[in-house]
């Protein structure tokens, strides 16, 4: 993984070939997890990073379930390196990581992701078929039990926003429904996703607060704080009902309904030249200034156990 | 591959709640294939959409006609596509040499 370019998008063949050498180059902090198959039968993974100990308090990082966000899956891989990187070097990170696993799905959605890559680059949903519709897929961050088929998600099977039949109905959000569920110690859900600049909350389905509001948005905006500090890119923070627009069925709301507190959705670079079509010379300084306010909120899970 | 040779993102800023109204009218005409990349919500907020060639003719005419403001974000989409794809080319070339 020294020679890998990170420089540049890669397809879901070379991503699953990353995780294998970073896996065998840190047979002692990482290995993969495969936490079901998708619709089409890819392996759903995810990298575990642990220093030992059984069912630590854990981190749970995704940073890819719309395909087309090609920045997201990109500053995945980056940050899996990362973590390699400052494992032991770093003061944070070690602090994390001596005490709390880290899980991190790069690709949540590889059907939609390989279909980005051989037919239509702007494809956004899961590649499931649905009854009664030419149309194909369902959005991934509107399938879940939260607010389901509320205002904020499309029943149409053509709409960018179908939530899907039923709440779970996608194996590539149920399949971390289970693996959050029966882990039972994830302390901090973190969603990555492009574009806007936003760093958001729970909620998206309904306008009433969060019960911990205010320790969510002073959280939110040390890490927006700390991002900014590298290029000065300036994000919004706030609920995602406030700071963007309703969304139902998304799945921070889910977390944090059931008891993670720390539930947070980000919406990298830009906002609004290139959209979802990020320049490759981008992936790196979004990559490092994501960190930080990535880190931010990991160590303050780490230092406010609940 | 699907083509979007012509498909532009117009950036549309709303003054009021009565023309983010109109612009989910748009939304739901479903024969113009619009994809909101960020979606109508308030009007302080932009709204993105990618507008395939043979609607966006159509889409500004209902723009204007409503005096909505809006601007060309990506005047063709699949130039940003064909280099985005060129310099994957160039990194595979570089790999294997």
């Amino acid at each position: 993984t020294g020679t890998f370019s990170y420089t540049t998008y890669h397809t879901l063949e070379e991503i699953d070939e990353f995780i294998d050498l970073l896996v065998a180059e840190n047979p002692n902090l990482v290995s993969k997890i495969e936490i079901g198959n998708s619709y089409e039968g890819r392996p759903l993974n995810v990298l575990k990073f642990s220093t030992g100990g059984s069912n630590r308090p854990a981190i749970w990082i995704d940073t890819g379930i719309h395909s087309r966000e090609w920045v997201t899956q990109a500053t995945g891989i980056w940050f899996a390196k990362k973590i390699t990187e400052d494992y032991g070097q770093d003061e944070t990170l070690t602090a994390i990581l001596d005490s709390m696993d880290i899980f991190l799905e790069i690709v949540t959605n590889p059907d939609g992701f390989a279909y980005t890559h051989s037919s239509n680059r702007l494809w956004r949903k899961t590649r499931s078929i649905n009854a009664g519709s030419s149309c194909v897929g369902v959005d991934p961050n509107r399938n879940w039990d939260a607010g389901f088929g509320l205002t904020g998600a499309s029943s149409n099977p053509c709409s960018e926003t179908y939530h899907g039949k039923s709440a779970f109905s996608e194996v590539e959000v149920k399949s971390v429904v289970d693996f959050v569920t029966n882990h039972g110690n994830i302390k901090a859900f973190i969603s990555i996703h492009s574009y806007s600049q936003l760093l958001m909350y729970p909620y998206g389905y309904t306008a009433t607060q969060a019960t911990h509001q205010a320790e969510l948005d002073e959280v939110a905006k040390a890490a927006v704080d700390n991002l900014a500090s590298l290029y000065g890119t300036k994000y919004e923070y706030g609920s995602t009902i406030t700071t963007i627009y309703q969304a139902s069925g998304s799945s921070i709301d889910w977390t944090y309904n059931s008891g993670i507190k720390y539930s947070y959705t980000f919406e990298l670079r830009d906002t609004g030249y290139y959209g979802f079509l990020l320049p490759a010379k981008q992936i790196i300084p979004t990559a490092q200034e994501t960190w930080l306010g990535l880190i931010t909120i990991m160590d303050y899970t780490l230092n406010h156990p609940y | 591959k699907e083509d979007f040779s012509g498909h532009q993102v117009l950036r549309i800023s709303t003054a009021n709640e009565a023309q983010v109204e109109k612009v989910r009218e748009l939304e739901k005409l479903e024969h113009l294939q619009l994809d909101f990349w960020r979606g109508p919500s308030y009007p302080s907020i932009p709204i993105d959409v990618r507008v395939p060639f043979p609607s966006v003719q159509s889409v500004k005419v209902f723009l204007e006609a409503n005096g909505i403001k809006y601007s060309t974000m990506i005047e063709d989409v699949q130039l940003l596509l064909d280099e985005e794809q060129e310099e994957m080319l160039a990194f595979r070339s570089r790999a294997r040499s």
